[in-house]
């Protein structure tokens, strides 16, 4: 059965579609059979996996389909899902149509990533509620920082309301530059606030990350070799051996 | 009366509060009475200019405070902006909340500015349903250029459905790094393809600009000298000369 793991952060631009795309490389790559599921309108993570796919999102009926990359497949976020979110938010049980539509998909993966919106309405809602692990991507900057205590309140506010069984995998400090003050500043922060969940290593400011999504590419197959490329082959050892231990 | 301007773009991290908070304060220096209008329940704008006002949301009764600023004040997020969000969604009129709202605030202001969250729900709705002009503020990555059509169809979209009467002001290319290829192919592209709506010059990456907020300030205060500031004050010389022209 596969682990299912949301990623998300309400704050925009942290990284959130680079860390599922490049993770779910690197788990292909060790022989994990990945899913992403890309939950967002904005659908940037269908647009370096699966650019050339249309239809619907999950919600209107999509199935995995494959990517250049063995064991990794992908669910895009398709043309309906803006819409889809409207609908959603008003159903009686709108916020857990995601958990339902991925359990015929657990028994064919190991590892199932849900790329989120940059904010706390139904879709990514829907992803926490769907999902066993929280991994948040944190921008070290210091609005990033600031979205974080937020992020953890709505996620303790849906314990008690929709019983969330969710467990925080960990925090991933990205876009990290060694010559700017704020990032030492922000990772000291972190490690300070949440020793036990944050990652090893933070994900270095490279502009091959930024570059391997124009070529519809991960970066284990656009610059594998790059600190951005090292640093994601890292974070996503921690992360197996904190979600799937076996 | 007051012009008001929204400040959107769903792509997340682009710039929008950066771009709201220095427009804001290099207009005020100016002499324009100007209001600052926080959308966005992650209150980045309010923590920059109102860090220690506590409360409810314009849509919750919240008045104008000043700032630090003169001829600058803010109407705050708030506490209640989420769950606002899905009341708004739910009501019949629910997109043209936040536009009955600034008609007592127009004769007191020159100029208001509102900061949206990244997506095209509701709240955003609300912006841009009140709004004359429309500002998008466009990170120089190319993700960021893959939304900028799913933005333009959205406001396309809400002329038909919601007589929206919003004038396009103008792209604000960010966080311009001239040793990145993608910065100038971004700009390039912008450029061809809105040749009649490009800001005259990029606001280029400024590590400044990203510590300010941490200080409740302003680039204005923090660092009215550096590359960021100036850049800030011609968008914004470019910005009044098009929706103040008097
Ligand atoms: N470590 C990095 N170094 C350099 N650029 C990066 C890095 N990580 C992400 N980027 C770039 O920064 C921008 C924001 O990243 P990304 O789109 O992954 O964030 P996001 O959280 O998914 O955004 P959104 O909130 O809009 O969904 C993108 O243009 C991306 O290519
Ligand atoms: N020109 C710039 N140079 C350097 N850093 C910048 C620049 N503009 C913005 N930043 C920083 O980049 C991050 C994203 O900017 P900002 O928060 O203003 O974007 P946003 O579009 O408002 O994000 P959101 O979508 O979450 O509302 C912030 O940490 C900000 O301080
Ligand atoms: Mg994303
Ligand atoms: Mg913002």
């Amino acid at each position: 059965m596969a682990t299912i793991l949301a990623v998300a952060n309400q704050k925009g631009g942290v990284g959130k579609t680079t860390t599922v795309v490049n993770v779910a490389a690197f788990a292909a790559l060790a022989g994990q059979r990945v899913l992403v599921v890309d939950n967002d309108p904005q659908g940037n993570a269908s647009s370096v996996l699966a650019p050339d796919v249309e239809g619907p999102s999950i919600y209107g009926g999509a199935k995995p389909v494959s990517t250049a990359h063995s064991n990794l497949s992908c669910i895009v976020a398709g043309n309906d899902l803006l819409d889809r979110e409207q609908v959603l938010a008003q159903s009686h049980d709108g916020r857990r149509a995601l958990s339902s539509l991925l359990v015929q998909h657990q028994p064919h993966f190991d590892l199932i990533l849900i790329d989120s919106p940059p904010n706390l309405t139904v879709l990514p809602t829907n992803a926490l509620l769907a999902a066993d692990y929280l991994l948040i991507p944190l921008q070290s900057e210091y609005f990033a920082l600031e979205g974080l205590s937020q992020l953890l309140a709505y996620v303790d506010q849906l314990r008690i309301t929709a019983q969330l069984q969710l467990r925080l995998a960990g925090i991933l400090v990205t876009m990290f530059d060694p010559d700017i003050i704020m990032s030492h500043q922000v990772l000291a922060e972190i490690g300070k606030h949440f020793p036990n969940h944050i990652a090893p290593v933070p994900i270095p400011r490279d502009t091959s990350l930024a570059a391997a999504p124009s070529h519809s590419a991960t970066i284990t197959t656009y610059d594998p070799l790059c600190a951005g490329a090292l640093a994601y082959l890292e974070a996503t050892r921690w992360l197996l051996s904190l979600i799937k231990p076996s």
